[in-house]
């Protein structure tokens, strides 16, 4: 895909930053997650983009968040899961 | 607790113009 610098991205207004952002996460993530690649994404996309162009720069800090958004959203899943079976 | 948070997260989608956590209903 098109590499996202933080020149493109500074230059469009705020909602598309974030769209920007998302279209260049999705398939990183679609990669490891393929089912949940969408909501972690959303999640992401929650974050600062200052600190989503420093993970744009360092794969390590991006996994490391994905890795922590795979958690919430599963925790979030069973919590709704038990939710629904009471 | 009602449990209203039962859409998140809000989910990206590419052609979708993303509105965030606003296009999650109350």
């Amino acid at each position: 895909q098109e590499p996202l610098t933080a020149s493109m991205l500074t230059s469009a207004p705020p909602q598309e930053q974030k769209q920007m952002l998302g279209k260049w996460l999705l398939p990183l993530i679609q990669a490891m997650h393929p089912a949940l690649a969408g909501k972690i994404t959303g999640m992401l996309l929650e974050i600062d983009n200052s600190e989503l162009l420093h993970m744009l720069e360092c794969p390590q800090s991006l996994w490391s968040k994905v890795d922590e958004a795979v958690a919430m959203l599963q925790a979030h899943q069973a919590k709704e899961a038990a939710q629904k079976a009471v | 607790s009602n449990g209203s948070s039962i859409n998140w997260p809000p989910e990206f989608h590419p052609g979708v113009p993303w509105k965030g956590l606003q296009n999650i209903d109350p």
